[in-house]
């Protein structure tokens, strides 16, 4: 564990948190992907069915259940509690156009042709593309309440930390995961555009809204 | 399992 990777793991935390305040305090889900937040519950299924057979630490075995927990109640509040508050016209992605190919390239490019192996190295093809649906979304809709910017944020900042994470780990621990840093480095520059507004607008106090 | 990388990470 270095500062990095545990700055990033906290960023992914709060980005949840601010997600779930979101939703309860606005009492509305509404500008929220339903189909991003279904492709995380499967990214964190797929990669911490390893809960079963693989221990790392008392940190990663919490943090791994709370992502699943996490995301499956906000699947809930979206599906049940809240439905009303989501508009599905506008959340038109096609999720099989990312499943498909994160599928393939995990066949593929795997360090090891294993069921638990794939899946794993599924789960990471598919995180690196899970938020498309939301940017989507936002792009569609051109707009976004202030808290979904800051959820959006939070949630860039956790990978983009641990990209530095990697580069540490290279030199202190001599491990390199190229799977992870390829999927990592995708993922991270998918925000790149997300940040340039988030930065010059609402950082600086203006409403999140893309040029027409 | 020497050559498949720990999964050490989140």
């Amino acid at each position: 564990m270095n500062l990095f990777r545990l700055l990033g793991d906290l960023s992914h935390l709060a980005s949840i948190f601010i997600l779930i305040h979101k939703i309860q305090t606005t009492r509305s889900c509404r500008g929220i992907s339903f189909q991003t937040q279904a492709l995380y519950v499967t990214v964190f299924v797929a990669r911490y069915i390893d809960l079963f057979f693989r221990w790392i630490s008392l940190y990663n075995f919490f943090m791994k259940i709370f992502f699943i927990a996490s995301s499956v109640y906000i699947l809930y509040l979206m599906k049940y509690r809240y439905r009303p508050t989501h508009d599905p016209s506008i959340d038109t992605f096609k999720v099989e156009y990312l499943v498909g190919p994160a599928v393939v390239l995990s066949l593929i490019f795997n360090y090891k042709f294993e069921f638990t192996e794939i899946l794993w190295t599924f789960s990471i093809y598919l995180e690196a593309v899970a938020i498309l649906p939301q940017l989507f979304m936002l792009q569609r809709t051109g707009e976004a309440e202030t808290i979904t910017t800051h959820y959006l944020a939070a949630l860039g900042a956790y990978r983009a930390l641990y990209i530095p994470n990697w580069i540490y780990r290279y030199f202190t621990e001599d491990v390199v995961d190229p799977i992870a840093i390829v999927a990592g480095l995708v993922q991270t520059g998918l925000y790149l555009d997300f940040f340039y507004v988030y930065f010059t607008k609402v950082l600086q106090g203006q409403k999140f809204e893309l040029p027409a | 399992d020497g050559n498949v990388i720990a999964h050490d990470e989140l």
